[in-house]
């Protein structure tokens, strides 16, 4: 098809025809230049994870509904107060917002969100008789060059308990890895903590900022996360028991991290 | 090449705006000039048609928009020439044939929103500023 539409009264001089192959792949160079891409992304399938695209398409929605047709941002909201709003009402209606990520002063800067789906395919936390804990892990390697990371979460989705601990109250712990030891027990950093009642339904978001800025430095160290839960009393569950949904759950529930950046430095495009 | 250019025009000339032959000739310049002036233009970039709905999530394309038409003074009432322009305008009246008229181009430039996956089906949402022309004039 033709690549550029002309919509609008043609002007006498403007040439309207089909672009040539080698004219499209080079309009297609110049945009994915423009949009800071060495190449056309080939995005494959992590089994059926949805939740993360619908996740962001809603915030896109929500962006987007202020300006015209494709997204387009309206002049007002270009200083970033625009942005805060919408973020703020997409948080409200998908999860319950996380204090710390909505006091601060991130939102009015963040202008890229990136969500990121969980790498790890086998789930020994969700098996009734593993250990009582379930890891996830995240390529963090693409973020483009020049992206500052001002707020991350690990967002997991939970069902209402009906059985077992009809009503219990669960603490729901999330650790960084920090050394992955094949005869001991791993080391783990404690990031954040939640205890929630049986009886919630809904995303739980928990804030790995500052684990988020060291994996971006220090791949090396992106060793993933683990979810713990344990009872009032302290006893250790399996996630699942608490409701917490695992791979084998809905694919629009899969857990995912999302991450909010700054650009902290202006993209020079390179000369040919 | 504007300074020996008023060398040959003599001594008493300036490129002042308030000076009345030159006043007359732009007056002249416009009557004369039949071309469309300066205007906005819609023109929608696909990205379907570009084969990338694979990888773009939202918008399906956006409607960029791109500036035509001649700085012609006087300019439409909702434009306004840069001193440059006129300053331009000037020149070229004095020399036609070698020095070109104002650019129309974008004067205000909207931002949009760009969704898509990356090679790791991670999503991405990212604003990308100047893609939207939002209004036209003469530089």
């Amino acid at each position: 098809g033709s690549l550029l539409l002309d919509t609008g009264d043609m002007h006498s001089s403007f040439v309207h025809r089909r672009l040539k192959q080698h004219e499209k792949r080079d309009m297609q160079r110049e945009i994915l230049s423009i949009l800071g891409l060495p190449h056309r992304p080939r995005p494959h399938s992590h089994g059926k994870q949805d939740s993360a695209p619908l996740f962001m398409l809603d915030l896109y929605n929500a962006m987007s509904s202020g300006g015209s047709g494709g997204g387009e941002e309206e002049e007002e909201e270009e200083d970033g107060e625009g942005f805060s709003h919408r973020y703020r009402a997409v948080f409200t209606t998908q999860s319950p917002p996380l204090a710390s990520l909505q006091d601060s002063t991130f939102l009015n800067q963040a202008d890229m969100v990136m969500s990121f789906v969980n790498l790890v395919e086998h789930e020994k936390g969700f098996a009734l008789y593993q250990p009582h804990h379930q890891e996830y892990k995240f390529n963090l390697s693409q973020i483009p060059e020049g992206e500052a990371v001002t707020a991350a979460e690990f967002r997991i989705y939970k069902e209402w308990v009906r059985r077992h601990f009809e009503n219990e109250t669960f603490q729901i712990s999330i650790y960084q890895v920090l050394h992955e030891n094949v005869n001991s027990d791993t080391d783990l950093l404690l990031l954040d903590t939640r205890t929630v009642w049986a009886s919630e339904e809904g995303w739980q978001v928990f804030d790995i900022t500052a684990t988020s800025n060291l994996w971006v430095m220090s791949p090396q160290h992106n060793l993933g996360l683990q979810l713990h839960v344990q009872t009032i009393d302290g006893q250790g569950i399996n996630p699942k028991m608490a409701g917490l949904i695992g791979q084998h759950g809905p694919h629009d529930k899969q857990p995912f991290m999302v991450a909010f950046f700054k650009v902290s430095e202006v993209h020079i495009r390179t000369t040919r | 090449s504007v300074t020996s250019k008023r060398r040959h025009h003599g001594r008493t000339k300036s490129t002042s705006v308030q000076e009345s032959p030159r006043a007359a000739s732009l007056t002249e310049y416009n009557t004369s000039d039949q071309r469309q002036a300066c205007k906005k233009h819609e023109l929608y970039v696909s990205f379907r048609d570009l084969g990338w709905q694979d990888w773009i999530i939202a918008p399906e394309g956006y409607a960029a928009y791109y500036c035509d038409g001649e700085c012609s003074f006087p300019l439409n009432a909702h434009m306004n020439a840069t001193n440059h322009a006129i300053v331009q305008t000037l020149v070229h009246l004095m020399n036609p044939d070698y020095i070109p008229k104002p650019c129309c181009a974008p004067t205000k430039l909207n931002a949009i929103s760009v969704l898509f996956f990356d090679d790791s089906s991670n999503v991405i949402l990212k604003k990308y500023r100047n893609m939207v022309v939002r209004a036209c004039g003469c530089h």
